[in-house]
Protein backbone atom coordinates (compact mmCIF):
# COMPACT_ATOMS: atom_id res chain seq x y z
CA UNK A 1 0.00 0.00 0.00
CA UNK A 2 2.23 2.93 -1.24
CA UNK A 3 0.04 5.83 1.05
CA UNK A 4 -1.83 8.74 0.20
CA UNK A 5 -1.19 10.92 -3.09
CA UNK A 6 -1.20 14.59 -2.25
CA UNK A 7 -1.04 17.03 -4.99
CA UNK A 8 0.32 19.35 -2.50
CA UNK A 9 3.23 17.06 -1.19
CA UNK A 10 6.25 15.25 -3.11
CA UNK A 11 5.21 12.19 -3.52
CA UNK A 12 7.53 8.81 -4.15
CA UNK A 13 7.93 6.41 -6.49
CA UNK A 14 5.36 3.91 -5.26
CA UNK A 15 2.45 6.74 -4.91
CA UNK A 16 2.96 8.10 -8.39
CA UNK A 17 2.34 4.40 -9.87
CA UNK A 18 -0.68 4.00 -8.03
CA UNK A 19 -1.80 7.62 -9.17
CA UNK A 20 -1.70 6.96 -12.45
CA UNK A 21 -3.52 3.70 -12.02
CA UNK A 22 -6.18 6.15 -10.18
CA UNK A 23 -6.51 8.47 -12.61
CA UNK A 24 -6.87 6.28 -15.53
CA UNK A 25 -9.74 4.70 -13.31
CA UNK A 26 -11.24 7.79 -12.67
CA UNK A 27 -10.92 9.62 -16.13
CA UNK A 28 -11.39 6.93 -18.74
CA UNK A 29 -12.55 8.73 -21.41
CA UNK A 30 -9.89 11.03 -21.17
CA UNK A 31 -6.36 9.46 -19.41
CA UNK A 32 -4.94 6.19 -20.56
CA UNK A 33 -1.91 4.93 -19.57
CA UNK A 34 0.99 3.79 -22.01
CA UNK A 35 3.93 1.59 -20.99
CA UNK A 36 6.75 2.94 -23.35
CA UNK A 37 9.76 1.06 -21.81
CA UNK A 38 11.45 0.10 -18.46
CA UNK A 39 14.57 1.44 -16.90
CA UNK A 40 17.69 0.16 -16.38
CA UNK A 41 16.49 -1.32 -12.95
CA UNK A 42 13.30 -3.02 -14.62
CA UNK A 43 10.88 0.01 -13.24
CA UNK A 44 8.24 1.05 -15.88
CA UNK A 45 7.79 4.11 -18.08
CA UNK A 46 4.69 5.15 -18.18
CA UNK A 47 2.86 7.72 -20.05
CA UNK A 48 -0.06 9.34 -19.72
CA UNK A 49 -2.34 10.09 -22.56
CA UNK A 50 -5.25 12.99 -21.77
CA UNK A 51 -7.40 13.70 -24.57
CA UNK A 52 -9.83 11.90 -26.94
CA UNK A 53 -9.04 8.63 -28.55
CA UNK A 54 -8.03 10.43 -32.11
CA UNK A 55 -4.71 9.47 -32.62
CA UNK A 56 -4.94 12.06 -35.80
CA UNK A 57 -5.00 15.13 -33.80
CA UNK A 58 -2.52 17.83 -33.00
CA UNK A 59 -0.15 16.80 -29.69
CA UNK A 60 2.10 17.98 -27.05
CA UNK A 61 4.59 15.91 -25.58
CA UNK A 62 5.86 16.58 -21.74
CA UNK A 63 8.17 15.60 -19.84
CA UNK A 64 9.08 15.60 -16.00
CA UNK A 65 11.80 14.95 -13.99
CA UNK A 66 14.49 13.84 -15.98
CA UNK A 67 16.58 15.01 -13.17
CA UNK A 68 16.04 12.84 -10.40
CA UNK A 69 17.04 15.73 -7.61
CA UNK A 70 14.19 17.86 -9.46
CA UNK A 71 11.41 17.37 -7.49
CA UNK A 72 9.13 20.23 -7.98
CA UNK A 73 8.94 18.78 -11.89
CA UNK A 74 7.42 15.50 -11.38
CA UNK A 75 4.99 17.66 -9.05
CA UNK A 76 4.30 19.49 -11.78
CA UNK A 77 3.04 16.98 -14.25
CA UNK A 78 0.95 15.40 -11.66
CA UNK A 79 -0.30 18.28 -10.97
CA UNK A 80 -1.28 19.13 -15.16
CA UNK A 81 -3.06 15.67 -15.59
CA UNK A 82 -5.16 16.51 -12.32
CA UNK A 83 -5.98 19.67 -13.62
CA UNK A 84 -6.53 19.12 -16.83
CA UNK A 85 -8.89 16.12 -16.73
CA UNK A 86 -10.96 17.20 -14.25
CA UNK A 87 -11.59 20.72 -15.91
CA UNK A 88 -12.26 19.18 -18.62
CA UNK A 89 -15.98 20.12 -19.65
CA UNK A 90 -15.62 22.89 -17.01
CA UNK A 91 -12.93 25.21 -17.89
CA UNK A 92 -13.72 27.14 -21.42
CA UNK A 93 -9.87 27.34 -21.65
CA UNK A 94 -9.25 23.27 -20.93
CA UNK A 95 -11.96 22.15 -22.97
CA UNK A 96 -11.05 23.87 -26.38
CA UNK A 97 -7.90 22.59 -26.12
CA UNK A 98 -8.37 19.10 -25.22
CA UNK A 99 -11.34 19.01 -27.90
CA UNK A 100 -8.51 19.33 -30.39
CA UNK A 101 -5.59 18.43 -28.91
CA UNK A 102 -3.89 15.13 -26.73
CA UNK A 103 -0.96 15.72 -24.25
CA UNK A 104 1.34 12.85 -23.70
CA UNK A 105 2.67 13.44 -19.90
CA UNK A 106 5.32 11.55 -18.66
CA UNK A 107 5.55 12.01 -15.19
CA UNK A 108 9.07 10.75 -14.22
CA UNK A 109 11.40 10.58 -16.69
CA UNK A 110 14.22 9.25 -14.25
CA UNK A 111 12.19 6.86 -12.54
CA UNK A 112 15.91 4.79 -10.66
CA UNK A 113 17.50 8.25 -10.21
CA UNK A 114 14.12 9.37 -8.64
CA UNK A 115 13.81 6.28 -6.76
CA UNK A 116 17.06 6.99 -5.23
CA UNK A 117 16.72 10.28 -4.68
CA UNK A 118 14.12 9.59 -2.27
CA UNK A 119 15.80 6.72 -0.53
CA UNK A 120 19.61 7.00 -0.49
CA UNK A 121 20.84 10.11 -1.68
CA UNK A 122 18.18 13.32 -2.35
CA UNK A 123 20.67 15.24 -4.44
CA UNK A 124 21.02 12.32 -7.04
CA UNK A 125 21.14 13.64 -10.52
CA UNK A 126 21.47 11.10 -12.91
CA UNK A 127 19.90 7.66 -13.49
CA UNK A 128 21.22 4.41 -12.04
CA UNK A 129 23.25 2.60 -14.94
CA UNK A 130 26.31 0.94 -14.16
CA UNK A 131 29.53 2.43 -16.03
CA UNK A 132 31.64 0.02 -17.94
CA UNK A 133 34.76 -0.04 -16.08
CA UNK A 134 33.57 2.50 -13.33
CA UNK A 135 32.87 2.44 -10.06
CA UNK A 136 30.61 5.32 -10.53
CA UNK A 137 26.93 4.85 -11.35
CA UNK A 138 24.67 6.70 -13.78
CA UNK A 139 24.26 8.84 -17.03
CA UNK A 140 23.07 12.05 -17.08
CA UNK A 141 19.68 11.41 -19.16
CA UNK A 142 19.97 15.16 -20.75
CA UNK A 143 22.95 14.90 -22.00
CA UNK A 144 22.56 11.21 -23.27
CA UNK A 145 20.50 12.63 -26.60
CA UNK A 146 21.70 11.97 -29.98
CA UNK A 147 22.44 15.57 -30.99
CA UNK A 148 26.10 17.39 -30.76
CA UNK A 149 26.39 14.25 -28.34
CA UNK A 150 29.94 14.26 -29.21
CA UNK A 151 30.97 17.80 -29.01
CA UNK A 152 32.36 19.39 -25.74
CA UNK A 153 31.98 20.49 -23.02
CA UNK A 154 30.32 17.32 -22.53
CA UNK A 155 32.48 15.11 -20.17
CA UNK A 156 33.69 11.23 -20.57
CA UNK A 157 34.14 10.65 -16.70
CA UNK A 158 31.69 8.69 -15.51
CA UNK A 159 31.68 10.51 -11.81
CA UNK A 160 30.99 13.44 -12.99
CA UNK A 161 26.77 14.14 -12.33
CA UNK A 162 27.19 15.87 -16.18
CA UNK A 163 28.22 11.97 -18.01
CA UNK A 164 26.68 12.28 -21.10
CA UNK A 165 27.21 8.42 -21.41
CA UNK A 166 29.05 5.57 -23.71
CA UNK A 167 26.73 6.40 -27.02
CA UNK A 168 23.73 8.32 -27.78
CA UNK A 169 20.41 6.61 -26.32
CA UNK A 170 22.67 4.30 -24.61
CA UNK A 171 20.68 4.25 -21.45
CA UNK A 172 17.01 2.37 -21.60
CA UNK A 173 15.11 5.41 -20.60
CA UNK A 174 15.93 8.15 -23.04
CA UNK A 175 15.98 5.27 -26.07
CA UNK A 176 12.25 4.50 -24.55
CA UNK A 177 11.44 8.26 -24.90
CA UNK A 178 13.23 8.94 -28.25
CA UNK A 179 11.55 5.86 -29.92
CA UNK A 180 7.88 7.00 -28.30
CA UNK A 181 8.27 10.54 -29.47
CA UNK A 182 9.59 9.53 -33.13
CA UNK A 183 6.49 7.17 -33.61
CA UNK A 184 4.20 10.15 -32.89
CA UNK A 185 6.22 12.69 -34.64
CA UNK A 186 2.98 13.19 -37.13
CA UNK A 187 0.56 14.27 -34.33
CA UNK A 188 3.57 16.16 -31.76
CA UNK A 189 3.74 19.78 -32.13
CA UNK A 190 5.48 20.59 -29.43
CA UNK A 191 7.93 19.47 -26.65
CA UNK A 192 8.21 20.77 -23.47
CA UNK A 193 10.95 19.76 -20.59
CA UNK A 194 10.27 20.44 -16.84
CA UNK A 195 13.48 21.34 -14.66
CA UNK A 196 14.49 23.23 -11.55
CA UNK A 197 15.70 26.01 -10.83
CA UNK A 198 16.51 29.03 -11.59
CA UNK A 199 12.73 30.36 -13.30
CA UNK A 200 13.75 30.30 -17.00
CA UNK A 201 11.79 29.46 -19.96
CA UNK A 202 14.64 28.24 -22.89
CA UNK A 203 14.46 27.05 -26.49
CA UNK A 204 17.00 25.90 -28.50
CA UNK A 205 20.05 25.84 -29.30
CA UNK A 206 21.90 24.50 -25.79
CA UNK A 207 24.91 23.34 -28.35
CA UNK A 208 25.57 26.25 -30.32
CA UNK A 209 24.71 29.85 -29.78
CA UNK A 210 23.26 30.49 -33.54
CA UNK A 211 19.82 30.62 -33.26
CA UNK A 212 17.05 28.48 -34.28
CA UNK A 213 15.42 29.41 -37.74
CA UNK A 214 11.98 30.18 -36.23
CA UNK A 215 13.95 31.92 -32.92
CA UNK A 216 11.24 34.81 -33.33
CA UNK A 217 8.48 32.67 -33.16
CA UNK A 218 10.06 31.39 -30.36
CA UNK A 219 10.76 34.02 -28.54
CA UNK A 220 7.39 35.37 -28.89
CA UNK A 221 6.49 32.10 -27.27
CA UNK A 222 8.55 32.48 -24.45
CA UNK A 223 7.92 36.16 -23.97
CA UNK A 224 4.47 35.92 -23.16
CA UNK A 225 4.57 32.65 -21.77
CA UNK A 226 6.29 34.01 -18.92
CA UNK A 227 4.61 37.06 -18.60
CA UNK A 228 1.15 35.00 -18.58
CA UNK A 229 3.48 33.08 -15.62
CA UNK A 230 4.12 36.30 -13.81
CA UNK A 231 0.59 37.28 -13.95
CA UNK A 232 -0.32 35.06 -10.86
CA UNK A 233 2.12 35.75 -8.23
CA UNK A 234 4.40 37.76 -9.97
CA UNK A 235 7.64 35.18 -10.81
CA UNK A 236 9.89 36.54 -12.59
CA UNK A 237 11.17 34.35 -15.16
CA UNK A 238 13.79 35.17 -18.30
CA UNK A 239 14.28 33.29 -21.51
CA UNK A 240 15.92 32.86 -24.34
CA UNK A 241 17.53 30.01 -25.77
CA UNK A 242 19.63 27.67 -23.94
CA UNK A 243 22.97 28.17 -24.67
CA UNK A 244 23.29 32.35 -24.25
CA UNK A 245 20.54 32.16 -21.45
CA UNK A 246 21.43 29.18 -19.15
CA UNK A 247 25.04 27.99 -20.52
CA UNK A 248 26.11 25.40 -23.47
CA UNK A 249 25.19 22.09 -23.09
CA UNK A 250 24.91 19.40 -25.47
CA UNK A 251 22.75 16.26 -26.21
CA UNK A 252 19.68 17.55 -24.97
CA UNK A 253 16.22 16.48 -25.31
CA UNK A 254 14.91 19.99 -26.26
CA UNK A 255 17.95 20.15 -28.98
CA UNK A 256 17.08 16.81 -29.71
CA UNK A 257 13.11 17.12 -30.54
CA UNK A 258 14.23 20.09 -32.10
CA UNK A 259 16.75 18.48 -34.75
CA UNK A 260 14.15 16.05 -35.23
CA UNK A 261 11.25 18.01 -36.42
CA UNK A 262 9.27 19.44 -33.53
CA UNK A 263 9.62 23.35 -34.29
CA UNK A 264 8.40 24.30 -30.41
CA UNK A 265 10.44 22.81 -27.65
CA UNK A 266 10.80 24.39 -24.64
CA UNK A 267 12.15 23.49 -21.29
CA UNK A 268 10.78 25.42 -18.08
CA UNK A 269 13.32 25.70 -15.01
CA UNK A 270 10.87 26.44 -11.97
CA UNK A 271 10.97 28.05 -8.77
CA UNK A 272 13.05 29.14 -6.97
CA UNK A 273 15.91 31.17 -8.06
CA UNK A 274 18.28 29.54 -5.38
CA UNK A 275 17.04 30.17 -1.90
CA UNK A 276 15.85 26.27 -1.59
CA UNK A 277 17.31 25.21 -4.94
CA UNK A 278 16.36 21.89 -5.85
CA UNK A 279 14.73 21.68 -2.04
CA UNK A 280 11.76 23.86 -2.72
CA UNK A 281 9.38 23.12 0.36
CA UNK A 282 6.33 21.54 0.15
CA UNK A 283 4.13 24.43 1.07
CA UNK A 284 5.50 26.33 -2.61
CA UNK A 285 4.61 23.31 -4.77
CA UNK A 286 0.52 24.75 -5.50
CA UNK A 287 1.80 27.94 -6.39
CA UNK A 288 4.46 26.98 -8.65
CA UNK A 289 1.78 24.38 -10.57
CA UNK A 290 -0.85 27.22 -10.52
CA UNK A 291 1.43 29.65 -12.35
CA UNK A 292 3.13 27.27 -14.51
CA UNK A 293 0.06 25.96 -15.89
CA UNK A 294 -1.09 29.69 -17.02
CA UNK A 295 2.25 29.45 -19.51
CA UNK A 296 1.67 25.52 -20.86
CA UNK A 297 -1.65 26.78 -21.74
CA UNK A 298 -1.18 29.39 -22.91
CA UNK A 299 1.59 27.36 -25.16
CA UNK A 300 -0.93 24.58 -25.79
CA UNK A 301 -3.04 27.49 -27.58
CA UNK A 302 -0.70 29.08 -28.92
CA UNK A 303 0.26 25.62 -30.75
CA UNK A 304 -3.34 25.06 -31.95
CA UNK A 305 -3.79 28.23 -33.64
CA UNK A 306 -0.11 28.67 -34.99
CA UNK A 307 0.75 25.01 -36.60
CA UNK A 308 -0.39 23.14 -39.03
CA UNK B 1 23.40 1.19 2.03
CA UNK B 2 22.50 3.95 4.61
CA UNK B 3 21.03 7.07 2.99
CA UNK B 4 23.79 9.99 2.39
CA UNK B 5 23.45 12.89 5.12
CA UNK B 6 24.27 16.21 4.40
CA UNK B 7 24.70 17.36 8.06
CA UNK B 8 27.03 20.49 7.91
CA UNK B 9 26.72 20.69 3.98
CA UNK B 10 26.37 24.34 2.22
CA UNK B 11 25.22 25.47 -0.43
CA UNK B 12 26.74 28.99 -1.31
CA UNK B 13 26.72 31.26 -4.09
CA UNK B 14 29.45 33.20 -5.87
CA UNK B 15 29.69 35.37 -9.17
CA UNK B 16 33.06 35.61 -10.64
CA UNK B 17 33.85 39.47 -11.81
CA UNK B 18 36.31 37.86 -14.38
CA UNK B 19 38.39 35.04 -15.80
CA UNK B 20 40.88 34.99 -13.11
CA UNK B 21 38.37 34.82 -10.65
CA UNK B 22 36.67 31.66 -13.04
CA UNK B 23 39.95 30.41 -13.20
CA UNK B 24 40.24 30.40 -9.20
CA UNK B 25 36.88 29.03 -9.08
CA UNK B 26 37.84 26.36 -11.38
CA UNK B 27 41.19 25.79 -8.99
CA UNK B 28 38.85 24.87 -5.78
CA UNK B 29 37.00 22.58 -8.10
CA UNK B 30 39.78 20.78 -9.06
CA UNK B 31 41.30 20.70 -4.84
CA UNK B 32 37.76 20.10 -3.59
CA UNK B 33 34.37 18.27 -4.03
CA UNK B 34 32.59 20.32 -5.22
CA UNK B 35 28.32 19.81 -6.48
CA UNK B 36 27.64 22.10 -9.08
CA UNK B 37 23.86 23.36 -8.65
CA UNK B 38 24.03 26.32 -11.09
CA UNK B 39 25.41 25.62 -13.93
CA UNK B 40 25.80 22.09 -13.66
CA UNK B 41 29.52 21.80 -14.21
CA UNK B 42 32.56 23.63 -13.75
CA UNK B 43 33.17 23.84 -17.30
CA UNK B 44 30.18 25.85 -17.57
CA UNK B 45 31.02 28.53 -15.33
CA UNK B 46 32.09 32.03 -17.02
CA UNK B 47 32.33 35.24 -15.46
CA UNK B 48 29.54 37.67 -14.30
CA UNK B 49 27.51 34.24 -13.56
CA UNK B 50 25.65 33.45 -10.82
CA UNK B 51 27.24 29.87 -9.37
CA UNK B 52 25.88 27.55 -6.83
CA UNK B 53 27.26 25.02 -5.52
CA UNK B 54 27.24 22.57 -2.48
CA UNK B 55 30.55 22.04 -0.57
CA UNK B 56 31.07 19.51 2.44
CA UNK B 57 31.58 22.03 5.98
CA UNK B 58 34.89 20.57 6.48
CA UNK B 59 36.12 21.91 3.14
CA UNK B 60 33.61 25.20 3.39
CA UNK B 61 36.30 26.64 5.53
CA UNK B 62 39.08 26.23 2.75
CA UNK B 63 36.75 27.04 0.11
CA UNK B 64 36.05 30.58 2.71
CA UNK B 65 39.62 31.70 3.17
CA UNK B 66 40.36 31.24 -0.79
CA UNK B 67 37.44 33.01 -1.65
CA UNK B 68 38.70 35.69 1.35
CA UNK B 69 41.75 36.63 0.01
CA UNK B 70 40.66 36.53 -3.67
CA UNK B 71 38.45 39.35 -2.42
CA UNK B 72 35.53 37.26 -4.43
CA UNK B 73 32.10 37.78 -2.59
CA UNK B 74 30.00 34.93 -1.53
CA UNK B 75 26.98 34.15 -0.07
CA UNK B 76 25.75 31.04 2.11
CA UNK B 77 22.47 30.24 0.70
CA UNK B 78 21.98 27.38 2.68
CA UNK B 79 23.82 26.73 5.95
CA UNK B 80 22.80 23.46 7.08
CA UNK B 81 21.55 21.02 3.88
CA UNK B 82 20.44 18.53 5.74
CA UNK B 83 18.04 20.92 8.14
CA UNK B 84 16.91 22.30 4.41
CA UNK B 85 15.87 18.47 3.40
CA UNK B 86 13.98 17.82 6.18
CA UNK B 87 12.28 21.07 6.35
CA UNK B 88 10.79 20.84 2.51
CA UNK B 89 8.37 18.95 3.99
CA UNK B 90 6.78 21.44 5.92
CA UNK B 91 2.87 20.32 4.22
CA UNK B 92 1.23 17.52 6.90
CA UNK B 93 -0.62 14.47 5.19
CA UNK B 94 -3.97 15.48 4.57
Amino acid sequence: IPGRHSYAKYNNWDKIVAWTEKMVDKHPEMVSRIKIGSTFEDNPLYILKIGKKDERRKSVFMDCGIHAQEWISPAFCQWFVYQAAKSYGKNKIMTKILDRMNFYVLPVFNVDGYIWSWTQDRMWKKNRSKNHNSKCVGTDLNRNFNVSWHSSPNTDDPCQDTYRGPAPESEKETKAVADFIRSHLKSIRAYISFHSYSQMLLFPYGYTLKLPPNHEDLTKVARIGTDVLSTRYETQYIYGPIASTAYPTSGSSLDWAYSLGIKHTFAFELRDKGRFGFLLPESRIKSTCKETMLAVKFIAKYILRHTS
Amino acid sequence: IAPVHFDREKVVRVKPQDENQVSIMKNLAKDNELDFWYPDAINHVAANMTVDFRVSGKEFQSIQSALDQNRMHYEILIDNLQEEIEKQFDVKEA
